[in-house]
């Protein structure tokens, strides 16, 4: 089973 | 007072094509470099990351910085209502409520202006830090479409893998599976067609198909794509846009639970 990783873990606000 | 204008005004027809299925809205922000846009899709899984320099244009003129949310559904409706060899102008005051879009024909028989209502919209923005990634893969942006379209039809994600023998992309669910392995081109005669691998170590890692498709809606864009991987870090499928700029996406990898 895999899960969707997101955008927000990776990179932070500017 | 902020004024664009493009003679090869199909490139933002075709920037518009490129992103209006990925978001509905975005902030157009207009400063003295040019255009820049940034926006995640609803689920934050992937981001879009499109810069216009403001010297590729044929006149730009941008007094105050300026930040313009646009409905992109409605953008596209009004881009797709100028023709292919128009000459495109947007246009709007300082504090702008509305943008206006100018079309002309090339023998400028024909004008139209449309104008459109701005939104005022609060959307995070991300910091992206450069990055050395460790695979870099060029190669003919029709062959990745093709690669992605057809592999969509196995499963739901694409493992792309790369080394130093070349490039694979493979899919497999309950139908079988498929792989597509793409060698570093020998002998180029012409460099848009060619493949160029560069790695400074192997790497493998699953995407999800639905998000590869909305990326190559640029693909009318630029005759090439590049894809950039590194472990821990999402994916950037990049298209370069004439000598005006490029549209970026990235797109965060699936994992084993």
């Amino acid at each position: 089973k895999q899960g969707q990783r997101r955008l927000d873990s990776f990179f932070t606000a500017a | 007072m902020f004024e664009a204008r493009l003679a090869k005004g199909a490139i933002f027809k075709k920037i518009l094509e490129a992103v209006k299925d990925l978001l509905t809205e975005a902030s157009w922000d207009c400063g003295d470099m040019g255009i820049t846009l940034q926006a995640m899709d609803n689920a934050h899984v992937s981001l879009v990351s499109l810069n216009l320099r403001s010297d590729g244009f044929d006149k730009y003129r941008c007094d105050r910085n300026l930040t313009m949310g646009m409905n992109l559904g409605s953008m596209s409706k009004i881009l797709k209502c100028a023709g292919n060899d128009d000459i495109v102008t947007i246009r709007a005051q300082d504090n702008p409520d509305t943008v206006t879009f100018v079309f002309e024909s090339e023998n400028g028989e024909k004008q139209s202006d449309y104008e459109m209502k701005l939104m005022s919209l609060d959307l995070e923005h991300l910091q992206i830090p450069e990055t050395e990634y460790a695979c870099v893969v060029k190669m003919p942006a029709g062959e990745f479409a093709r690669i992605c379209r057809d592999l969509s039809q196995f499963g739901d994600s694409i493992v792309i893998s790369c080394s130093k023998q070349g490039v694979k992309f493979s899919a497999s669910g309950d139908i079988g599976s498929a792989n597509v392995k793409l060698a570093q081109s020998s002998n180029v005669d012409k460099e848009e067609e060619a493949v160029t691998i560069e790695m400074q170590e192997p790497v493998s890692f699953t995407y999800a198909c639905r998000y590869l498709n909305f990326f190559t809606k640029a693909t009318p864009l630029s005759a090439q794509v590049k894809l950039s991987m590194s472990p821990e870090y999402p994916l950037m499928v990049e298209y370069a846009i004439d000598d005006i700029g490029q549209i970026r996406y990235f797109l965060a990898p699936k994992i084993e639970d």
